[in-house]
């Protein structure tokens, strides 16, 4: 799975999942990233975001729009993204899921329970990271 | 604001096997950041958001578009889905065949469609109508099929996550 979160000049923001899905899923089968609220949610004013990981737990968590929920409410987007990943794992143990998000003043995060997370960033006209584990 | 994009290649194990293969992943993370910038640089969020997108799945190294894993019959069928933050407005498409950008087929069901999202065979017609379809064989290399053949070798060993789907597959007589 692959996806992005975007913020322009003017303050809008866009989120977006793409992924082939697992292997030898079934066919027809449909995993988390075109359900709005669980592969990707984006809400002026509160944040976007965009996850990875098994389909079937991140539709049955409702990742994306549970982290969307705690931003609205006041929680910083680091945090929001950590608690609604120790839910996950909580509740399906680990290797099963990673947000990455931005809220509405231009803080980036991300949070996972896998191994690692390719992910990367940037603000003008410069790639400012690229890391792949926890402690990268 | 200053615009900014985060982008994701995935959840997962990332175990390299050498820095060649680390430095490869790298430098397709920074095209998909970098074409996300230059997008927001003449154009919206939704525009970055395609490019840096659009970009990992042209990647083929990613587990999306061109890179996409295998269904149990060998074939590949690809999910997609964005949001515009400020209209709220969502394009999807889901389980769809012969479609390398699907976030970009996705982006067209939110601008030329009323619908929210998109499934298998109505959605690979618009692909074809939209200049989007993708032939088969752009989805196939030796190192997939090589890694097909050693999934389902771990799956015939019951180590996967699916395996009530391996048990229907043998009744339906999908693969052997």
């Amino acid at each position: 799975t692959v996806g992005a979160v975007a913020m322009d000049r003017d303050g809008n923001l866009a989120a977006g999942t793409s992924t082939g899905g697992v292997w030898l899923k079934f066919d027809g089968r449909v995993g988390d990233s075109p359900i709005p609220g669980a592969g990707y949610w984006a809400q002026n004013g509160v944040g976007a975001f965009s996850a990875s990981g098994l389909g079937e737990v991140i539709i049955r968590s409702m990742v994306c729009i549970r982290a969307a929920f705690l931003v609205e409410n006041g929680v910083e987007v680091a945090e929001a993204l950590r608690r609604v990943v120790d839910g996950v794992t909580g509740r399906y143990g680990n290797g099963t899921v990673g947000v990455i998000g931005i809220d509405a003043r231009g803080n980036v995060a991300s949070s996972f329970n896998t191994n690692a997370m390719a992910r990367a960033w940037g603000r003008g006209g410069r790639v400012i990271r690229v890391a792949f584990h926890g402690n990268d | 604001m200053e615009p900014l994009i985060v982008v994701h290649g995935g959840a997962g194990a990332y175990r390299f096997s050498n820095d060649e293969e680390r430095l490869r992943y790298t430098r397709e993370l920074e095209d998909a950041v970098s074409d996300g910038l230059k997008a927001l640089s003449t154009g919206g969020a939704l525009d970055a958001v395609v490019a840096a997108v659009s970009s990992m799945e042209d990647s083929g190294i990613f587990n999306a578009g061109r890179g996409s894993v295998l269904t149990i019959s060998g074939n590949v069928e690809v999910d997609a889905g964005l949001m515009d933050g400020s209209s709220m407005r969502i394009g999807a498409v889901a389980a769809v065949r012969n479609v390398a950008n699907p976030i970009k087929l996705a982006r067209m069901v939110m601008e030329k469609t009323d619908h929210v999202m998109i499934a298998g065979e109505g959605a690979t017609e618009l692909a074809r109508m939209w200049g989007l379809f993708t032939r088969s064989s752009r989805f196939y290399n030796e190192v997939k099929l090589r890694r097909f053949e050693d999934v389902l070798k771990d799956y015939a060993n019951g180590r996967g996550y699916f395996n009530r789907v391996i048990k229907l597959a043998g009744e339906l007589g999908i693969g052997d």
